[in-house]
């Protein structure tokens, strides 16, 4: 489960 | 990283690109709306906080920083330049965009995937980035002849949109977990505030005319 504050995107 | 997302980052880099050639080459920033500027140099200073404190990858930091990096230097470029801020519309340049910060503050504070300052921040940044584009799109309505430039920017930035949308239908299907409802909904907001420009812009395109928006 990928955690929600990865934000990964810009 | 899919070929959305990346296409997506590709067409924000070129409106960037775009907007900073128009300004350094031509000297000339008009038909550009400093207040959407100045709210995107925010949005980008909220998103990227955690810069520095999480890394994930070479692309993703040096992307942030061409983000960060130019939109404070068009903002300083439209404000300070002492060639390019003479061809500013600053009197058809109108929109309060002070009045759009404090509903996305709030707004943040209520809805959020969990209370930190970082995610708040965060969440900020993201119904800010969903109306910045409002004041330049009101701007281009009251323009005349909007040059090539100015056109091509917004059309870009509106395409960055609409691909980011493919990205996240691409990664639902293909990431387990990935749902994202905050980011959704305002990047949806976002796409279709651009629905009426494209309209335009493609008619324009067909007809082989100068692109410009009814009032």
């Amino acid at each position: 489960v990928e955690s929600d504050d990865d934000h990964d995107e810009l | 990283m899919n070929i959305f997302r990346l296409a997506g980052d590709m067409t924000h880099l070129f409106s960037v690109l775009v907007l900073l050639l128009k300004i350094h080459t031509i000297k000339s920033c008009a038909g550009v709306s400093l207040k959407t500027q100045e709210l995107y140099a925010l949005v980008f200073a909220a998103r990227y906080l955690d810069i520095f404190t999480n890394y994930i990858s070479l692309y993703n930091t040096v992307m942030k920083l061409i983000f960060l990096g130019s939109s404070f230097s068009i903002v300083w470029y439209m404000r300070y330049h002492k060639i390019v801020r003479r061809s500013y519309d600053k009197d058809q340049d109108t929109f309060r965009h002070y009045f759009l910060i404090l509903p996305c503050l709030l707004l943040a504070l209520l809805i959020n995937e969990k209370f930190t300052f970082k995610e708040v921040m965060w969440t900020f940044s993201l119904y800010l980035e969903a109306v910045a584009i409002l004041p330049q799109l009101v701007l281009l309505q009251r323009t005349r002849n909007i040059d090539n430039l100015t056109g091509q920017y917004v059309f870009l930035l509106g395409a960055y949109r609409a691909l980011y949308i493919l990205n996240w239908v691409y990664r639902y299907f293909t990431e387990p977990h990935f749902v994202h409802w905050i980011t959704w909904v305002s990047g949806l907001v976002q796409t279709l505030l651009y629905a009426d420009f494209f309209y335009y812009y493609f008619q324009s395109w067909k007809n082989n005319q100068k692109l410009h928006l009814p009032a």
